[in-house]
């Protein structure tokens, strides 16, 4: 039996925002401990991976795994359903064809019940090694969405450039180029609006474009994006939950 | 040209 009540529905609703545009057919992992959940899109180029921990939910109860396989542009529409300050609570019994979503206004005594029907969703469940990263950044997501839209404009390719005390986007295209460069710096006022830089070795990485515009919908879900960086393996960017997080590894592009 | 590579090159299957 699952039983995971959010204390608003607003917070289940924008982690699922965070990913729903890259992958669409997920499993969701529901232990004792938590939800899980792992997608790969279509190009396999992006690797989503979802911790919801026990912290986040007003209430979780989960006797027995279960895994719910969901699509989530169906999902999307019943979330739509509730109101972002409603309870919701998932339910499912330890061998689910639906999971139910109940929203409760507390206020109004008002009380939303929909039922999702689940999937057989066949994916593999890939083992993410912890890595030794050369670069480990730390910057205000509202800045680095910003960064990655403006020169998106410019280039189906961002290119990634980082040296000991300098974090370098370039993009350069049909119709001309831009190039943004950041120092690392600490605002002790306002300590999430710092840029933390961790340089073992410089790296020079090339993303798509396209990739980086889905993995910035992540932004709502926390302040500041964690940038994992090195020269031979997927990049990680990472939003931070209050309990948990949302993490996107993206396979870079080489010179042929 | 630049050749885009896949999360498959890197991680395993577990």
């Amino acid at each position: 039996m699952l039983e995971a009540k959010f204390e608003e529905a607003s917070l289940f609703k924008r982690i699922i925002d965070g990913f729903k545009d890259c992958v669409q057919l997920v499993n969701f992992q529901c232990k004792e401990d938590g939800i899980i959940a792992q997608a790969v899109d279509d190009s396999r180029v992006l690797l989503v991976s979802l911790e919801i921990g026990i912290e986040a939910f007003q209430n979780y109860r989960c006797d027995h795994p279960v895994t719910l396989g969901i699509d989530l542009t169906s999902l999307s529409k019943i979330l739509r359903c509730g109101n972002n300050t409603d309870n919701l609570t998932l339910i499912a019994d330890d061998t689910p064809d639906s999971v139910l979503l109940l929203f409760e206004d507390t206020k109004k005594d008002r009380i939303a019940e929909y039922s999702l029907k689940l999937m057989d969703i066949d994916a593999e469940f890939l083992k993410i090694e912890d890595l030794a990263y050369d670069c480990t950044l730390k910057m205000p997501s509202p800045e680095f969405s910003k960064i990655v839209r403006d020169l998106s404009q410019l280039s189906d390719s961002i290119n990634i450039m980082i040296t000991k005390e300098t974090i370098k986007f370039v993009a350069d295209g049909d119709i001309g180029s831009g190039s943004v460069i950041l120092k690392p710096f600490v605002n002790m006022d306002k300590p999430q609006e710092s840029i933390n830089l961790n340089m073992d070795q410089p790296v020079d990485l090339t993303f798509g474009s396209k990739y980086l515009l889905d993995i910035v919908k992540g932004s709502a879900l926390s302040d500041n994006v964690g940038v994992r960086l090195s020269s031979e393996a997927p990049a990680l960017f990472q939003f931070d939950l209050k309990s948990g997080y949302l993490q996107f590894f993206l396979a870079p592009k080489f010179n042929d | 040209k630049r050749k885009q590579s896949t999360i498959g090159e890197f991680f395993g299957k577990k």
